[in-house]
């Protein structure tokens, strides 16, 4: 699965996400992705969210929102990230990942699996990483 | 208020000889993305051009580099969502497309559903003009090799995918 999030110039947000799904699916089996909520979910009032993982699993918990919600709630983009994570994995002992930003451009590349790639651009700096606690930063 | 585009290549079990390609592809989908913000364009072209840059990049597990189905086909799924309207497009289960993110933005734009899936997300992209590609551009000799491999009785692909705990 692969994923982004933004904010433009002017305050607007939006997600996009795309799979091939789960290695070796059984055929017609659709997961989190195209489920509006679960795969991404952007809201101006808010923010945005793409989200990466067993599909299964997120649509239990519809995460993509729920990560929203917690921001809704006063939370970080970091924080909201984590709570919603880690209660995927005690509720329904699911691994994933997300990428989030609020309308202010605040941002989070989060997961609870070892590993997620992931970059961000912001201020003509590139940040980016992969292994848990990685973060590089270079000059775009 | 700074622009910012933030892009992921997947959660999961990524093989060490497999690393390096998923960093720089993460950060040159990035960079596409945030040229685009640059430009005053918007954060829907921004996270759509930073997503087929992934989907075309094989390395990633979406467009040319999915994960098979349990008969070896690849079945893909795709939403954009933009904040402004709450407006959303999908496909979900549709084949042979290079870039399911182009059409699910068709479905956004051009139709009043949320998603279309399978056989009819096709017919769709036929009438949008959207080219079909043949399976085997897909399909890379990675993805093949796993699929082979998760086919044994005892085979778990979830984990397989997902690796461990973080």
């Amino acid at each position: 699965t692969v994923g982004a999030v933004a904010v433009d110039s002017e305050g607007n947000v939006a997600c996009a996400t795309s799979t091939g799904g789960m290695l070796n699916k059984m055929e017609g089996r659709v997961g989190d992705t195209p489920c509006i909520g679960c795969g991404g979910y952007a809201d101006n009032q808010v923010g945005a969210v793409s989200t990466t993982g067993h599909g299964e699993a997120i649509m239990k918990v519809v995460l993509a929102r729920l990560i929203l919600f917690h921001m809704e709630q006063g939370q970080s983009v970091e924080a909201a990230s984590d709570l919603a994570l880690a209660y995927m994995k005690s509720r329904v002992g699911g691994l994933g990942g997300v990428v989030t930003v609020d309308p202010q451009g605040q941002w989070a590349a989060r997961f609870s699996s070892l590993q997620m790639a992931w970059a961000a651009a912001q201020k003509d700096t590139l940040h980016y990483g992969l292994y848990t606690g990685e973060h590089f930063t270079q000059s775009i | 208020m700074f622009p910012v585009v933030v892009v992921h290549g997947g959660a999961g079990h990524i093989p060490k000889e497999r690393s390096e390609n998923s960093t720089s592809g993460v950060r040159s989908a990035t960079r596409a993305g945030y040229t685009i913000l640059q430009r005053g364009g918007s954060s829907m072209d921004a996270v759509v051009e930073a997503v087929t840059q992934l989907e075309n990049n094989p390395s990633f597990n979406a467009g040319c580099g999915s994960v098979l189905n349990i008969k070896g086909e690849v079945e893909m799924d795709a939403i954009v969502m933009d904040g402004k309207t709450l407006g959303s497009g999908a496909v979900s289960a549709v084949r042979n497309i290079a870039n399911p993110i182009q059409l699910a933005r068709l479905v956004m734009d051009k139709t009043g559903h949320a998603c279309l899936t399978a056989e009819g997300a096709n017919q769709f992209a036929r009438s949008m003009g959207v080219p079909e590609v043949p399976l085997e551009s897909l399909i890379t000799d990675y993805s093949r090799m796993r699929w082979k491999k998760n086919l044994a009785p005892d085979a778990n692909p979830v984990e397989c995918q997902m690796g461990k705990m973080g």
